[in-house]
């Protein structure tokens, strides 16, 4: 089973063209493995990514090079997923 | 597991896709006259494809069309649609007596069943199908992207490996030729609802081109009476408008196709998240998104029904 540890999910809302045009050049960035959750659309609309471990640092820091903000929206994805499972568990018995 | 009925089962949990197939069978166990199963098919790893048909009767009436879970991360699609299902036997002869007294309504709870399975056994955020095409490593089609509109345009990918990737053909995807092969035999289906998650939007055709569909007027006027009943329950804020100008241009769509196909009113939810947890919707969160999800849907339905054509 794939895991998510170490796992977050990014939350960008770009708010000019130039930050919504560096935020779809992150999805030509293959070797990142980012999960574009929602992808980039228009100017206020947020684009969620969920980004794996070892992408974390990069990508953070390839933001805050181009000025482009950006929020934590899950900080621990597999923390989740373990829970979405133990309820599913304790629901069932 | 498997309940004793479908009043004591747990729609405020996530469930399998063995527990999901039960509940459909005790639905139709306890609903003899109105409910049946049909299997129109079967996916990559041979797994039956089922779809509900609610029905008081005749043959080949107007019929609306249901879909979650085509998207196998998108759980709270599925288990909106197992509620949707208890729903409509519920409201039988109250709320959707006008209809059923009229029309049939169809109803997949589990559109991609092999990724479902996927899901809760190797990966919980996998989105595709787990079909694997020759000369590439990676699995899977997006099935949204493998419709006969516009396909192989911009808005989806020809890498095998992209989450939007389209597949080597149109109708590649079994799970998708499945639905394709029993609208066009049916052929009186007057609405297609194809739900997904996330982003609260409530979208219609087109997707692959700006070009505005003949009944642009009117499915933007029917979305906006849907979104107002939605966000009366709880406030969740939705958009509204066609694919392409709403979010992005996207190809090969479900709802590009079966607008194609005459099917006027189709339409494509993109359910809660509510800004926190996006896939990862907690099972608490169930009940209220089908809730409000099924204000809009009643008023698509009868929106339908008063507009037979």
């Amino acid at each position: 089973t794939e895991n998510f540890v170490g796992h977050q999910v990014l939350r960008i809302v770009p708010s000019s063209d130039a930050e919504l045009q560096k935020v779809r050049e992150l999805q030509e960035l293959e070797h990142l493995e980012l999960d574009f959750w929602l992808s980039p659309r228009g100017l206020g609309d947020p684009v969620d990514i969920r980004v794996p471990f070892p992408s974390l640092q990069p990508l953070k820091a390839h933001l805050e090079a181009n000025g482009v903000p950006y929020s934590i929206m899950i900080e621990d994805v597999q923390a989740l997923v373990d829970l979405e499972q133990m309820q599913m568990l304790r629901r069932r018995r | 597991f498997v309940p004793r009925s479908t009043s004591t089962f747990d729609y405020t949990s996530y469930h399998t896709l063995e527990e999901i197939y039960a509940f459909m069978d005790l639905l139709v166990a306890e609903n003899p006259n109105l409910v049946s199963k049909l299997e129109i098919g079967h996916t990559t790893e041979n797994r039956p494809i089922y779809v509900l048909k609610f029905s008081k009767g005749g043959t080949n009436r107007p019929a609306i069309w249901i879909d979650t879970g085509i998207h196998s991360r998108e759980w709270v699609t599925q288990a909106s649609g197992v509620w949707f299902a208890k729903k409509i036997v519920q409201e039988q002869d109250q709320g959707l007596a006008n209809i059923l007294d009229q029309m049939d309504i169809f109803l997949e709870i589990v559109t991609n069943p092999d990724g479902f399975a996927f899901t809760h056994t190797s990966n919980r955020m996998w989105r595709k199908t787990r079909s694997k095409h020759s000369g590439s490593l990676c699995v899977g089609v997006d099935p949204n992207r493998n419709w006969d509109a516009g396909f192989g345009g911009s808005g989806a990918s020809s890498n095998p490996c992209s989450e939007t990737y389209r597949g080597p053909y149109a109708n590649s995807e079994p799970e998708v030729k499945a639905i394709v092969d029993f609208v066009k035999n049916h052929g009186n289906i007057k609405a297609f609802i194809s739900i997904h998650s996330y982003s609260q939007l409530l979208l219609y055709p087109y997707g692959y081109t700006t070009t505005a569909v003949p009944d642009k007027e009117e499915l933007h006027q029917v979305a906006k009476e849907a979104v107002a009943a939605l966000s009366s329950l709880y406030g969740t804020n939705y958009k509204y408008g066609s694919i392409i100008t709403t979010i992005y241009q996207a190809s090969g769509g479900t709802i590009d196709w079966t607008y194609n196909q005459g099917i006027k009113y189709s339409f494509t939810f993109e359910l809660r998240d509510t800004g926190r947890y996006g896939f990862l919707l907690p099972a608490s969160q169930i009940v209220p998104t089908a809730q409000e999800t099924w204000k809009a849907l009643e008023v698509i339905m009868a929106h339908t029904r008063g507009h037979l054509y």
